[in-house]
């Protein structure tokens, strides 16, 4: 059986497992600076 | 015999775990490493596009965020000076998508979108994703706006031309995009 | 305490109006931004001591944490993260130009302290906050912080190894089994590709290995309490299967790496983790071509790299404790007695400070490699190399002979287990213990020895791969070489399932 200190590590793990980091959280964000922004057609990607 | 968890017996019963519950022993018959998304074979180093312990295959260029020289960097202050676009038609297909994905509410996009369209591409409205017909497969079903054989869409996920059989309704295929005035 | 009056307000107001230069106009001329922005902090008295300048970091990384209670991390990190990465920048800005350029001490003064306040505010809101522990605003922190500070640039460059120092310390500070809420997030931090080039490519290597090694080991020792179980937890499969990626990675691109610390590992990781230590444990050096193990005939002993002094950074003769067990050790290793000593090696194995284990592993470890390695200096002393007949009759062969016999199947089973720990590349280690294994099988007084040999070494060849080398050729040897008279005991036959493995393996061999 787990030590009671690791129980709680367990606990806390378990919780962190439901908001996992994702790669592009260490990625910087790279704001698109555009060159000549205009209104492209709406079923075009837009971001 | 050594009758507890460490002589053979004890292994045995791994061993039969095993086949009964694969979970159970997931530690001490191990997983196929070769499957957790790494090239090992690759004659790269993986660190440098290594996507992390939880993603299950490397970073991708897009994802990857290179240290440039900053003259690369569109400098706000000075990205009007910048030449003018080059000729769109020298580009490859590939290009032409990463133009087209990557400068969202630009002219740049639509200036893509365009020579997609000279090239035979059509966006479809709907499914949002490009198309064309097989170059020399003249097998199509046509049955009114309704055309059905293989075509080629480009995949944006995974970055490459895949050919698939599907039926489409050429009314949901955009129109020539309006050239960019620019 | 007794903190200035409207002291918050401004440090709230100076932040928010740095991150507004830093969206706008910080592209267009970044120093001048910069400059501007530290005459204002100057202005509001941010700059005129310590004091207060901890205090506008600890409100300003408080800000960056409220930022993500009040978002909803897993919708608006863009919306996070243009909060938190201004506020990097400034610190990334202040240390680089804190002091004159060439006065280090200034600027990692400042760095320890701001990682100093990260730390002890992310430790009070996992206590705060226990499950609902938000890791995001940390993890966004701590790494870009470092992507900044591990730019190219001639400054920083300068202060580097420092900085790796820096951030070791705090990931050692805030490993799993004290942040277990930020495990996941410090996993991806510490196997970062921009860390993992840092400190185990540029950095001078003893200095990045050395820290490097530390944090795998803090890994390995959180997760051993949950691997010890059959069944794993969902969450901790995910860290295991994380643990995995990033040790492939290692082992393709540092396999040296893996080779030199490979020892202090080991004593961590649970000994059910067989296919775990045998990626670590198969680590060669790249300039090496291994033989094939299955090679009809292979001379092991006329191979080129076989006598050749494996490197191992554990200091593992110190860990033979307590000090009159190592002297005692040492004296009969080197007259050969008292004859007594052997049969008061158990007691110090059984004395084990983990709960939940009869045995001290480290120390067992410790102990069966450093009688190896006295056997081998004394047998190099000789100008030879150990064959299957230097190493018997002697101190050091009394000891490992007397562990086989005098402990019980759990003890021997570690025992056993330290003594594979070392059949790994072609050096003087694999093939000394190779031979010892073999001998203990030859010479074994209860066929128990002989199973329980054979149990260590087939649990870790029937693992998926990679298998160490040296645990391929010693096995081979045992049931090739018709002396051992291996396929006439009964184990070898107690169930078809392990009759078929031995076949199976023996075809191969032939």
């Amino acid at each position: 059986p787990l030590q009671k200190d690791h129980q709680v590590q367990f606990q806390m793990m378990e919780a962190a497992y439901y908001h996992l980091p994702s790669p592009s959280d260490s990625e910087r964000l790279r704001p698109y600076l555009q060159r000549q922004a205009i209104a492209t057609p709406p079923h075009f990607p837009q971001t | 015999m050594v009758n507890n968890q460490f002589g053979m017996i004890g292994l045995l019963t791994f061993i039969r775990a095993a086949e009964s519950d694969p979970n159970l022993v997931s530690l001490a018959m191990g997983q196929d490493l070769t499957a957790l998304g790494l090239n090992l074979n690759s004659m790269e180093n993986l660190y440098q596009s290594f996507g992390g312990p939880f993603s299950d295959g490397p970073a991708r260029p897009q994802d990857i965020d290179y240290p440039v020289p900053s003259e690369y960097l569109i400098n706000v202050s000075i990205r009007d000076k910048l030449a003018p676009l080059s000729k769109m038609k020298h580009y490859k297909d590939d290009l032409l998508f990463f133009l087209f994905y990557t400068n969202c509410g630009d002219v740049m996009q639509l200036a893509a979108a365009n020579e997609l369209y000279q090239r035979d591409w059509r966006y479809h409205i709907e499914e949002k994703v490009w198309i064309m017909r097989v170059p020399g497969n003249t097998h199509y079903d046509k049955n009114g706006s309704i055309e059905r054989g293989t075509y080629y869409y480009f995949d944006a996920q995974n970055w490459r031309r895949v050919p698939k059989e599907f039926q489409l309704d050429g009314q949901k295929l955009d129109t020539k995009p309006p050239i960019a005035i620019t | 305490i007794d903190e200035p009056p409207g002291f918050l307000e401004r440090s709230e107001y100076l932040l928010k109006d740095w991150i507004t230069i830093f969206h706008t106009h910080a592209t267009r001329d970044p120093i001048k931004s910069f400059s501007n922005f530290v005459n204002k902090m100057n202005i509001y008295g941010i700059l005129k001591g310590d004091e207060a300048l901890t205090r506008f970091f600890r409100h300003a990384t408080q800000m960056c944490i409220d930022v993500t209670y009040r978002n909803d991390p897993t919708i608006n990190n863009t919306k996070i993260f243009k909060y938190i990465d201004p506020y990097v920048r400034l610190i990334a800005l202040l240390v680089k130009h804190s002091g004159e350029t060439s006065n280090s001490t200034t600027k990692l003064n400042l760095l320890n302290k701001i990682l100093g306040i990260v730390i002890g505010i992310l430790l009070k809101d996992q206590e705060v906050h226990k499950q609902n522990f938000q890791q995001l605003a940390y993890h966004r922190i701590f790494i870009m912080l470092f992507l900044e500070l591990s730019s190219s640039d001639p400054v920083l460059e300068n202060i580097m190894t420092n900085v790796l120092t820096a951030f070791c310390h705090a990931y050692h500070i805030l490993r799993p089994s004290i942040a277990p809420g930020f495990c996941y997030s410090w996993l991806e931090l510490i196997s970062h590709r921009v860390f993992l080039q840092r400190i185990l490519a540029t950095a001078p290597q003893a200095k990045g290995w050395s820290m490097y090694s530390q944090l795998l080991v803090d890994l390995f020792k959180y997760l051993a309490p949950f691997l010890r179980n059959a069944e794993l937890a969902k969450s901790v499969t995910l860290l295991y299967k994380g643990t995995l990626r990033v040790l492939l990675v290692l082992l393709h691109d540092f396999p040296e790496f893996l080779c030199d610390y490979h020892f202090g590992f080991c004593d961590v990781i649970p000994p059910n983790c067989i296919q775990m230590r045998n990626l670590i444990l198969s680590a060669y050096p790249r300039n090496m071509r291994l033989p094939d193990p299955f090679t009809p005939n292979l001379k092991v002993d006329m191979l080129s790299d076989i006598n050749t002094q494996p490197r191992i950074h554990s200091n593992y003769a110190a860990a033979i404790q307590p000090p009159n067990f190592k002297k005692d050790l040492d004296l009969y290793l080197k007259q050969r007695s008292p004859v007594t000593f052997l049969s008061e090696i158990r007691g110090h194995l059984q004395i084990s400070n983990e709960p939940g284990s009869r045995y001290n592993v480290p120390l067992m470890n410790a102990l069966v490699l450093y009688v190896g390695t006295q056997a081998i200096n004394q047998i190099r002393a000789k100008n030879q190399n150990p064959t299957m007949t230097n190493i018997i009759h002697n101190a050091h062969m009394d000891i490992l002979q007397n562990l086989a016999v005098d402990l019980d199947n759990e003890g021997r089973y570690l025992f056993l287990n330290a003594i594979a720990n070392q059949l790994r590349y072609p050096n003087i280690h694999t093939h000394y213990f190779s031979c010892a294994l073999l001998y203990l099988f030859d010479e074994a007084n209860t066929e128990a020895i002989q199973e329980q040999i054979t149990r260590v070494l087939l649990e870790r060849l029937i693992v998926n791969r990679p298998h160490p080398w040296g645990l391929l050729i010693t096995f081979i040897e045992l049931i090739k070489n018709p002396s051992y008279k291996f396929w006439d005991h009964d184990f070898v036959h107690c169930a078809p399932e392990i009759e078929k493995l031995f076949e199976s393996v023996a075809r191969s061999c032939m």
